[in-house]
Order: structure tokens, then C-alpha cells, then sequence
């Protein structure tokens, strides 16, 4: 199956 | 201090009404070039982008950067109190514990005012890299709505597959499965209906429905929705809005095995 993934592996904190 | 008046409270209304069940507390981050927001909901897969620029207000004037910490919660109550057609003032000092709100109506001589304490919220800004995405889908807005609601009802996701062939909204569930299929079209007496699918390289994402149903409560604020995709980064859903303003939403896709 596919696995929800976290917005924050795409956009890095500031 | 900050000052910036909306002709119509409407446009606020339909702003906060359709990320309230996404994000409850965040900054409304407020400079010279306008109102911005940003922030994540709690399970930290979907991002809210907003950005009101300050040509969408006359007057508008903000002469030093001021966060705003307000409850979406709250905020909706207070503009539930406004007309849609109110002119709709928000005011702020330097360092502000409230953030106070006008409505006005132009035909009455009402005036209402009210004022929400603010929060202190400690947000994390994330930075959005420049992506140029490998598809971009214009389309109606409420189609966007339509397809989302209808596959919601059999499956929790939706693969989005985008090819020379148009675009194709897929999903699957318990009681069967379900697809939705578009290509480009042209309506010249209709422009809003019109569907364009600029396409540089072939794309399949699968998302959250859950998410983009509540994203697509963004469609009574335009005609058109843009739909951004590359193989294995966020979805954009943009909606825009008059003087370059937005509400775009980013959604974390699902990615298998």
C-alpha cells in the first residue's frame, strides 16, 4: 500500500 | 500600526471559511506588501498558503511588520456578524493585544466594530522551494469540487495521472472503483468552463481525498482552480484571487512500497 507522507519532508523549516 | 480596508467582508469570509477546519490558531503576518499566512494542519500533510496583497485593500497601510495570532474559531464568529457586502476595516497597533474590525454598510449608516485578543503563536515558517511542476492543470473550480466529492464516497485516495491523453482522477475501494476522465477544452462563450492541461512530462500522484475535499471549500472564491504536479512532491491547488492574491493549498502525496 502507499503511505501518507509529511509536508514536512518536502519543505524544510525556515 | 496596520490599516486595510476591504470593500467587500466577503472575500475574508469565504478565506477563513475555507481553511477553518484545516488550521485553527495562526499568525496573519502583515507588511507593507500585504496579509500573509501560512501554516500546516495538525497532522502536518497539508500546508495553507495565503497572501492578500495590499492592492486588494484601499487604503492599505501597515508600516512595520506586525504578526496577528488569531483563533480561526473566533475570527469566524466576528465575521459572521458582518454583511457580505460590508465594507470590512482591520485595524492593529505596533504591538498589538487586539485586532479590531469594522464593518460598514454602504447602504445603511450601520456601524459595527469589534475587537479579538490575540494569541501568541509560535509558527514555524517552511520555505516553499520554486518548482516547475511537470503538469499544470487549469479547470472549474466546482468540477474540481464535483470529482473530489463524488470519489470520496468509495475510496479514502485519488491517483491523479496526467498524459498527452488529458487527465485522469482514479480511485479505488471496497464497493468497486471509480474514474474521471478530462481533456483540454475550449468554451469561448464560457471561458470558466474551460479545462488546459500543459503537460511536460507524465505524472501520477495518488493523494488524500480527505484533503482535498476540504481544500475544494476554496471554490466559491474563484471560477477556476490550478492543479501543479511533479512525480513525488506536494500537489498545489491554487486558487486566485483579484490583484494577485491567492489561497493555495499544498498537499503531501502518498507514495508506495
Amino acid at each position: 500500500g502507499k503511505n501518507q507522507k509529511s509536508i514536512l519532508g518536502f519543505f524544510q523549516k525556515k | 500600526m496596520l490599516e486595510a480596508r476591504l470593500e467587500q467582508a466577503n472575500l475574508l469570509k469565504k478565506v477563513v471559511d475555507a481553511i477553518k477546519d484545516l488550521v485553527q490558531d495562526c499568525n496573519f503576518d502583515c507588511n507593507d506588501s500585504g496579509i500573509a499566512l501560512q501554516a500546516m494542519d495538525n497532522s502536518h500533510v497539508a500546508l495553507v498558503s495565503m497572501m492578500l496583497k495590499s492592492e486588494s485593500f484601499s487604503p492599505f497601510r501597515c508600516d512595520r511588520n506586525i504578526a496577528l495570532g488569531i483563533n480561526l474559531g473566533s475570527l469566524t464568529k466576528v465575521l459572521r456578524c458582518a454583511q457580505n457586502e460590508d465594507i470590512l476595516t482591520l485595524k492593529a497597533e505596533d504591538a498589538p493585544d487586539v485586532v479590531n474590525l469594522v464593518f460598514e454598510s454602504a447602504e445603511t449608516d450601520r456601524i459595527s466594530e469589534y475587537d479579538i485578543k490575540l494569541m501568541d503563536i509560535d509558527q514555524e515558517h517552511l520555505g516553499i522551494p520554486e518548482t516547475e511542476y511537470a503538469a499544470t492543470i487549469t479547470m472549474p473550480s466546482a468540477e474540481f469540487q464535483r470529482i473530489c466529492r463524488d470519489l470520496s464516497a468509495l475510496s479514502e485516495s485519488v491517483s491523479i495521472e496526467c498524459s498527452k491523453e488529458g487527465v485522469k482522477f482514479n480511485c479505488q475501494g471496497d464497493i468497486g472503483s471509480g474514474s474521471i476522465h478530462l481533456r483540454s477544452h475550449t468554451n469561448v462563450d464560457k471561458p470558466e468552463l474551460n479545462v488546459e492541461i500543459d503537460l511536460t512530462e507524465p505524472v501520477s500522484l495518488t493523494f488524500s481525498l480527505k484533503y482535498l475535499v476540504n481544500f475544494c471549500k476554496a471554490s466559491g472564491l474563484s471560477n477556476q482552480v490550478k492543479l501543479c504536479l511533479s512525480n513525488e512532491v506536494p500537489l498545489l491547488v491554487e486558487y486566485a484571487l483579484s490583484n494577485n492574491s491567492y489561497l493555495r493549498f499544498y498537499l503531501a502525496p502518498k507514495i508506495g512500497d
